[in-house]
């Protein structure tokens, strides 16, 4: 009764542009669930 | 070398004819979305897009949403259509097609889409979660889902519906209620270093168990604290940083949660990273200056705390377990 399902890891988006050579400003991660604030 | 990473699936399947993509399994949001031929911005153009025209199942339903991630966003328009999930078919599934990715954050994504898995409440547009879809329409054999995030290489990591994978976590589950069936949201009664209560949490706190944050992340009034703690030094850009030659050295950091205490070792939060053949060392956790719901100081509970412990997301009582990552 169990369905699995594969995960792939890949690099975060802040390390994927870091590796281009754009570094993202600081960003409050729980603005996430801040959306009305947003 | 960065332990900084995404988990993200195979693909899933939209009929008929099947389309698929790659999504992040998200716990720290509600919507299932995913890129679409209406958006034609660079972010969008570099992943696979969903053509509606080419599904006989899809429906338009003409309500438009704005999604902000922090680290991206987006805007789009919801509709129908059949959704296979790991070979779970949902019929009639609410889909945001995205119509608008603004900026270079979602360029560089690996995935195509975000599947949510936190609880209705804060779904945009009021559409219904994947998760709620699957046990109205009785799919599982349990309303459970729970995550495997592998520490070591690309592969490994397993997000399972209908139960647990006892194979995948050793010794005991250990069980607390969701404090707001919102987000999987929990509550943190002390947090310890080097086994020592600190009295921080005290009065209470809150953790937000998200898949989709890699960083384990800490109130902003604490993170001084904890850095001194490790005795990390700040970088550029918010990062900390330590010394790499005394890793063996650095506390462990321990959340007590239902009158346990689940450990952090410094493997688990410091990132190595290696560069022009130098190692550089930082510190896995970043600060968040905005306080729970309720008022009490918010942790996030990402991917270097998941890694560390197998997570049950139990619909049916309301509650999260978690237990030693095999």
């Amino acid at each position: 009764g169990i369905v699995r399902i594969p995960l792939r890891k890949h690099k975060s988006m802040r390390e994927a542009l870091r590796e281009k050579g754009i570094e993202l400003p600081y960003q409050d991660p729980a603005l996430k669930y801040q959306p009305d604030e947003f | 070398s960065s332990s900084d990473y995404m988990y993200i699936n195979n693909y899933a399947d939209y009929w008929n004819t099947p389309q698929s993509f790659q999504v992040l399994f998200d716990t720290g949001s509600a919507n299932l979305w995913v890129d679409s031929i209406y958006c034609s911005t660079q972010a969008c153009n570099a992943h696979t897009k969903f053509n509606p025209q080419q599904s006989s199942t899809y429906s338009a339903n003409g309500h438009t949403f704005y999604l902000p991630y922090g680290a991206g966003s987006l805007y789009g328009t919801f509709g129908y259509d059949t959704v296979n999930v790991g070979s779970i078919v949902i019929n009639h599934q609410e889909i945001g097609l995205s119509t608008n990715e603004p900026g270079q954050n979602f360029v560089v994504a690996k995935f195509d889409g975000i599947l949510g898995l936190s609880y209705p409440s804060i779904s945009a547009g009021g559409e219904t979660p994947v998760m709620d879809n699957m046990i109205s329409q009785n799919l599982l054999s349990a309303n459970i889902f729970a995550f495997y995030l592998s520490r070591g290489g690309q592969q490994g990591s397993v997000l399972s519906f209908g139960g647990m994978d006892t194979n995948l976590y050793q010794g005991q589950i250990y069980w607390t209620p969701v404090t707001s069936e919102s987000y999987w949201q929990i509550g943190v009664h002390g947090f310890e270093i080097n086994g020592r209560e600190t009295g921080w949490c005290s009065q209470g706190c809150q953790s937000i168990v998200d898949t989709g944050t890699s960083a384990l992340t800490a109130p902003s009034q604490l993170i001084g604290h904890i850095m001194q703690a490790i005795g990390a030094q700040e970088s550029h850009y918010g990062m900390y940083m330590v010394d790499c030659s005394q890793l063996n050295n650095l506390p462990t950091l321990s959340f007590v949660i239902s009158g346990v205490a689940l450990p952090l070792a410094p493997s688990a939060y410091i990132n190595q990273h290696y560069q022009n053949g130098h190692q550089f060392c930082s510190v896995g956790i970043t600060p968040t200056y905005l306080p729970s719901r309720n008022g009490q100081p918010l942790w996030i509970f990402g991917d270097v705390f998941l890694r560390e412990y197998y997570s049950i997301y139990d619909r049916t009582n309301n509650r999260l377990g978690f237990a030693s990552a095999a």
